[in-house]
C-alpha cells in the first residue's frame, strides 16, 4: 500500500 | 519546512500570545468569544492526537504542546478565573457552535483521506478550524467597540491560514502534486470568512478610526 503521506504540518 | 509555513506558524503563535496578553494584562476577556476558544481547543486536540505516537520534529511536537496548552489555558481563564470570567460577554456570545461541531463531524465522516479514526479526526479538525472563527466574528459585530488587542488577535489568526495557502502552493510546485484538497478547500473557506474583517480592519487603520464591523 502506498505509504500515507506524513502529516508534517501543524 | 518553507518560509510561508514558518511565517504561518509564527503568525498563529503570535495571535495566541496576543490573546493571552490581552486576558492576562487587562484581566478581561470582553470582546472575546469563549465559544471560538472552545472550538479551537477541540481542533487542536482532534488534530494533534499523533503527538504521542508520531515524532516528526522537535519543532512540530513543541508547537503542538504550545497550541493545546494555550487554548486550554484561555478556555480555563474564561470559565474559571475569578476576575476574567466576570468580563465574559455571555449574552452576546450566542452563536450555536454545537452546530459547527456536528456539521464538521458529519463532513469528516463523508470526506476524508481514509476511513480511519485518526484520519476522520484530522479531517474533522480541518473543517472545524475553518468555521471556528464564526462565533468571534459575530461577537465583534455585536460588541460595537473592538479593542485593539482583540482586533489584532483576529487579524493574525486570519493571516496565518493565508500564509498556509501560500505554503501549499509552494509545496505543490516543489514537492510534487500531492492531493491535499481537504486542507486546500477548508483553508480557502477559512481565509474567505476573514475577508470582510480584513476589509474593515484596513479601513479603520487607513482612516485611523476605531475598528467597527457593520451589524
Amino acid at each position: 500500500a502506498t505509504p500515507e503521506p506524513v502529516k508534517d504540518e501543524l | 519546512m518553507n518560509a510561508f509555513r514558518f511565517l504561518g506558524d509564527m503568525t498563529h503563535l503570535f495571535s495566541v500570545l496576543v490573546l493571552l496578553l490581552k486576558i492576562y494584562a487587562t484581566k478581561s476577556c470582553s470582546g472575546v468569544s469563549r465559544k471560538t476558544q472552545e472550538l479551537y481547543m477541540v481542533v487542536f486536540v482532534a488534530r494533534y492526537m499523533d503527538l504521542f505516537t508520531d515524532y516528526i520534529s522537535l519543532y512540530n511536537s513543541v508547537m503542538k504542546v504550545v497550541f493545546i496548552t494555550s487554548s486550554a489555558a484561555i478556555v480555563w481563564c474564561m470559565r474559571r478565573h475569578p476576575q476574567v470570567r466576570r468580563t465574559y460577554d455571555r449574552d452576546q456570545d450566542t452563536f450555536r457552535h454545537v452546530v459547527l461541531v456536528a456539521a464538521s463531524f458529519v463532513l469528516a465522516l463523508i470526506f476524508n483521506e481514509r476511513f480511519t479514526f485518526r484520519e476522520i479526526c484530522w479531517a474533522f479538525s480541518i473543517y472545524l478550524e475553518a468555521v471556528a472563527i464564526l462565533p468571534q466574528l459575530v461577537l465583534l459585530q455585536r460588541s460595537r467597540n473592538v479593542d485593539n488587542l482583540t482586533g489584532q488577535y483576529v487579524l493574525f489568526l486570519g493571516a496565518y491560514r493565508a500564509f498556509y495557502i501560500l505554503n501549499w502552493i509552494y509545496r505543490y510546485f516543489t514537492e510534487g502534486h500531492t492531493s491535499r484538497w481537504i486542507p486546500w478547500i477548508a483553508g480557502l473557506v477559512q481565509t474567505a470568512l476573514y475577508a470582510d474583517f480584513f476589509y474593515y480592519y484596513f479601513l479603520s487603520w487607513k482612516n485611523n478610526v476605531k475598528l467597527e464591523l457593520p451589524a
